[in-house]
């Protein structure tokens, strides 16, 4: 029913809100399609980074679009938190200054729950406390090898960036 | 509570039985294209029974279970995959009266330490899926109960795989909003 | 033959009229997520014909006028974008005749450079598009047609934009041999 | 009809399988799912990367499924040459090691032809003769700066790994 449904929704884009102005220099918001019959409509995005005017999703660039999708899963986790969460390379498409800001942002959600993320970039690989390394053996059975970088040694996984 | 250890035995690429200790806060995983990183958060959602739809890549259950040749040739005799996963729970985030709820007995042992197997085995002319809770035989709802007790559920998010973001972005705007439906 | 040049006038996010020099080998584009990279790969759809169903990023051509404020807000008065491409075709790729053909007449000047051009103009109640081979006013299909004659055409893939490779990758396979089809 | 079908389809693959054992060190191809009747079945990739088992394209990592689709574009360009290229962002998905092979791989093809590649990865970034870079300014307005690097003058544009 609606009541159910917009009660998790305003939740969900409280937490989007703050997460989306966190991770850029601008602001957004969850949008309903139909506000008044929300199962009439879908749901998008609307954004305005930094001064921008605001963009519905689909209007914006393909790191734009990556970083407001990803501020909505952040959101949904956040909505009823959990003791664990696994990201797989959710960070594809931001450049440099963006992967860094997520990178800032699950090392401080790290405080509070488990984060195990797969990713190829150094803004995240750098940040994390333990990094594991995974390579594919001869006989085509994978590996793994574990690291302590809380101690300071340097990685041995070598960053794919 | 945090996941410890994950324990993958013939599961996907992992053809030998490869422990992976985590520890409670920021682990990364990095490794080359096809090393097996995703095979390690798909054997999470395996064991959790967090797969959605779009599920963990595998067209049939036994298709997870470590194949070094021709995915096409048939297996003579009994193949098995197994994945545990062994949460700390010295904090007490589940209650000793929850797992013996969802186990159905209170020979659970210890709780500060909670483990779910779950094993895939294929016979020659069948499959059988088998699910554990520190050790004792459970079902996949008894599991999929107790993980959502503490937020753990398939549409929440918790492991988000490769590729869903660029699902979020290019779903239909319904679609993007029935995952708020299944939420609520 | 190789782009020598572009020139964007008003489109999408480039507001300033900006010229970008290219040359016949290897460049790349770099820079910031949301500053014009994919813009100017559209600049090149748009002034060729190339865009595929999944086009040029925008709902309708007025669109891809440049626009600083909410691109809700009714304009009131002319607004025009434009793009040239400028081919350098020293080495004769297309020769003489055919760009005569194309543009319906031969006062067409010297074929060592040859010049696209399409301009989108929004009034206050319609827009209108026009396209120009060097300076001659002639019809999208003109165009197409003078460049499917070397290899450039929708189907092609002459242009990968951001996120073919994936739409590749989740297509359905009846959809991926249709992209043959197509071609063939 | 099916001949001329067929005939793009032998001539496309040929390219495929070229491409492909260059990008990777193993071997693949195009398959069709119905080879009576194509048009009855889809298409899809096999490869075999390194001395692994065959496998379809839907059971292989996201890496491996980036570069086997990306050789596909990358023959349907040979197909009908032309005198340029375009490519947004191709390689998001690739690791160091096969980014630096695609990377390879259009620095020789750009030899014959013209190639724009817009990208974030030093792998290829640091290949071209030429970086444009590109900002967003103040007043909401792009700007390029260009840069000859076939004279080694280090690159002003921030690789973004
Ligand atoms: N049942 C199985 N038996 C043996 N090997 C398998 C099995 N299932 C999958 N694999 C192998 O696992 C590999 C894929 O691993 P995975 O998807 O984890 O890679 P990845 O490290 O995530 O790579 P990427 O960086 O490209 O995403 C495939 O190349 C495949 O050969
Ligand atoms: N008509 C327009 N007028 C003004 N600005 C526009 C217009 N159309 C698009 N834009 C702007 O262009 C920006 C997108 O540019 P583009 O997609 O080229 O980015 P990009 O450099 O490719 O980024 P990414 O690395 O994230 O792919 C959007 O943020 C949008 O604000
Ligand atoms: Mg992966
Ligand atoms: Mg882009």
């Amino acid at each position: 029913k609606k009541a159910t449904f917009m009660e998790a929704y305003e939740a969900i884009n409280e937490q989007f809100e703050t997460i989306f102005s966190r991770l850029s220099d601008g602001s957004g918001t969850l949008f309903l399609e139909n506000e008044e019959d929300p199962f009439d409509g879908g749901l998008t995005m609307k954004a305005q980074p930094g001064d921008k005017p605001v963009q519905r999703l689909a209007a914006m660039s393909g790191g734009e679009k990556s970083l407001t999708a990803l501020a909505f899963v952040f959101a949904i986790q956040r909505y009823n938190p959990a003791p664990f969460y696994a990201l797989d390379e959710v960070d594809a498409f931001l450049d440099a200054a963006n992967a860094d800001a997520v990178g800032e942002l699950i090392d401080e959600l790290a405080g509070k729950a488990q984060f195990i993320v797969v990713s190829h970039r150094s803004a995240l690989l750098e940040r994390s406390e333990r990094a594991i390394g995974v390579t594919m053996h001869q006989d085509n059975v994978s590996a793994v090898t574990g690291i302590d970088l809380s101690e300071e040694s340097p990685p041995e996984v070598p960053a794919n960036d | 509570m945090h996941i410890k250890e994950l324990v993958l035995d013939d599961f996907k690429s992992f053809g030998r039985k490869t422990r992976i200790p985590f520890y409670e806060d920021f682990t990364t995983i990095s490794g080359p294209n096809g090393s097996g990183k995703s095979n390690i958060i798909d054997s999470v959602l395996f064991a959790l029974g967090l797969a959605r739809t779009s599920g963990i890549r595998a067209e049939k259950l036994t298709d997870l279970i470590y194949n070094p040749d021709d995915t096409d040739a048939t297996h003579t005799g009994e193949r098995e995959a197994s994945v545990e996963v062994v949460f700390d729970n010295n904090d007490g985030t589940i209650d000793r009266s929850q797992v013996i709820n969802a186990a159905g007995t209170d020979s659970i042992g210890e709780t500060d330490e909670i483990t779910v197997k779950r094993r895939v085995k294929e016979t020659a002319d069948n499959y059988y899926s088998y699910y554990y809770l520190n050790g004792r035989s459970v079902n996949l709802s008894d599991i999929k109960d107790l993980l959502a007790q503490v937020g753990v559920t398939p549409e929440g998010y918790n492991v988000v795989m490769q590729g869903d973001v660029t699902e979020i972005i290019n779903m239909s705007a319904g679609n993007r909003r029935r995952i708020i439906d299944e939420i609520a």
